[in-house]
């Protein structure tokens, strides 16, 4: 099971369909102070699942949503896709290809995809069971974050542990 | 299970001690379970020596010598336990160049049969990636993703 | 007293939105207290807005974006009253290249009539030192202070 | 009133006398992770009467004493001294140089002087008043502090105005 692309619109700051593209190694994100780098981040989060707004750095579910700016008017609705090549089938899916969805309005809930079919959150988390992607994940280090696992009480880092397959 | 849950501790905790040593280049590194028994109880200790030191509670520890402890455990997690991809922001914002180069290293070893994604500033970092990304905003309050051409492009890893 | 509270208050108020503006290079910032008639309750609140985005709630801010915003309030606490030195250790982690230039023609101002001690990894910002110490360990665990000769050597600044 | 220097011995990682000299303007420090940078500035905000364990980095107020090495024994004695230039008498003191000194013993108590005089910590805060150096002080910030002013509560952010002059 393989990333190969994340695709964002209508999310915090990408105001514009945006896609980002992966193919193995390493990828250096890098840019200016507040462009938007740990918003893909958050993105990435919240598309696999993620429901704690305090490490999605906002107040309501809805602040994901693209407030505005200068020139700009809000947006209604946020979608945020996430692609894998699953052709080794680590996923127990029949599909070679596997995009999960996630949309939010601002009025409502969130709303989940797989390839496309509406599903759960649950049927979201069953997927990616054993895969060490779900919400308590080590895989994802937000920023600042690197230090919590020393400074967090024993009994709270084995939440860690339990992502593990 | 607690079985498997202990199982998949013991092998964390030998890499954990593995990897330390390797980012701090000696010294000794130790993970053990509070109540091993008691699988929703349990808790985590940790306790480290950093080479030629005498062992301090985590809170002495230099800014630095935290975010290397802590990426140990990440990388050990890691090794036990492979994901489709990591996602590691800034976590290299309080080294110095000497512990970027180890940090390098060692994520230039674990991305070769997965997806290592670093957010960072430091240019020493930069030098790693087979690509890069720029985020910016060329319209404000408005994120724009460029790819950025690297100057040195690395042979893209094969993938397995 | 209630009185002198609130008068240093207005004026570090006043100083932070001016201070922020610079260090953003535009953008607006406030402070207010949430209950002026009592001092032993009295809160302060912080609204910012980064040039050319929305207000947001402040985690919602960038790492950089939080450091600068910080970095302006001490600024302005300091400008209303100042002290012998400041000791700032390693604030500049955060920032950008661009913001470390801000960040660092404000301190010159600042350190022109005291003594700004500033711990940091960060090349640029050494470069606005007028004297440097090297922290190191030659015998491990143990730390020992060099002076370090400066290559480019600013002129001691005339001590008022 | 400028600061001139620091003097520490026996203090966390200085196991050997170590002065710091200063003299207006922008003063560096460099080095390594882990080489005793963040632990001057403990110095200085422990020699300047700070109690708080926690903003110390220590669990009991004797772990700031040098705990040993590989070759070394732990000592049994921390001190630092801080020097000022008061020839403007920002200090209400008749000295033209005032040094100020914390003493630290394993199992005791901590003792204070003032241009070798054995004085009570009230007595260091009472020299202090209005110079913006007391322990709440904003003119020093600790690694991994600067934000804690936007993620503290309102009432707390208060204690940062209670030390201007
Ligand atoms: N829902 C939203 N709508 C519009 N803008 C938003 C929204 N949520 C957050 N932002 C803006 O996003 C910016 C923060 O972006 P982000 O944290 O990704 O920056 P960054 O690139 O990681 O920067 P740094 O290098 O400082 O960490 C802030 O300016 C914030 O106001
Ligand atoms: N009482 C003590 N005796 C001996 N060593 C101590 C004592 N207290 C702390 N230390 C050691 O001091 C070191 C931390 O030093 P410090 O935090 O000053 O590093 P630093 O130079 O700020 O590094 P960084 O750049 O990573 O922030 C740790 O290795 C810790 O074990
Ligand atoms: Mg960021
Ligand atoms: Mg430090």
């Amino acid at each position: 099971m393989k990333l190969k692309k994340i695709k964002a619109f209508g999310f915090k700051t990408f105001a514009e369909p945006t896609t980002v593209e992966f193919g193995g190694g390493i990828t250096a994100i890098v840019g200016p102070n507040g462009s938007g780098k740990s918003n893909l981040v958050d993105a990435i989060r919240w598309v696999l699942g993620e429901t704690s707004t305090r490490s999605l750095r906002s107040g309501k579910l809805e602040d994901v949503i693209f407030a505005g700016n200068d020139k700009r008017k809000p947006l209604g609705l946020a979608e945020v896709s996430i692609t894998f090549d699953n052709s080794d089938h680590t996923l127990l899916i029949e599909y070679g290809e596997v995009e999960i969805t996630r949309r939010a309005y601002r009025a409502g809930e969130s709303e989940y995809f797989i390839n496309r079919s509406q599903v759960r959150l649950r049927d979201v988390h069953d997927l990616l069971m054993g895969t060490g992607l779900g919400p308590g994940s080590y895989a994802i280090v937000s920023q600042g974050q690197i230090d919590a696992v020393l400074t967090s009480k024993p009994a709270e880092r084995r939440a860690l542990f339990e992502e593990t397959a | 299970t607690q079985a498997q849950f202990n199982e998949i501790f013991d092998r964390v905790a030998r890499e954990f001690s593995a990897v330390y040593s390797r980012l701090f280049e000696g010294g000794t590194a130790r993970i053990w379970q509070t109540n091993p028994e008691n699988l929703s109880e349990t808790g985590i200790e940790i306790a480290v020596q950093p080479p030629g030191k005498k062992q301090m509670p985590l809170p002495a520890l230099s800014g630095g010598e935290q975010a290397m402890t802590a990426a140990a455990l990440i990388f050990a997690l890691i090794k036990v336990s492979p994901s489709p991809f990591y996602l590691l922001d800034e976590v290299d914002a309080a080294l110095d160049d000497a512990n970027v180069e180890r940090f390098s290293a060692m994520v230039r070893e674990l991305a070769s049969d997965s997806e290592m994604i670093l957010v960072t500033h430091n240019k020493k970092t930069m030098e790693l990636a087979n690509r890069m990304y720029g985020v910016t905003m060329t319209e404000s309050g408005i994120s724009s993703i460029i790819s950025a051409e690297l100057t040195a492009r690395r042979p893209e890893p094969a993938l397995a």
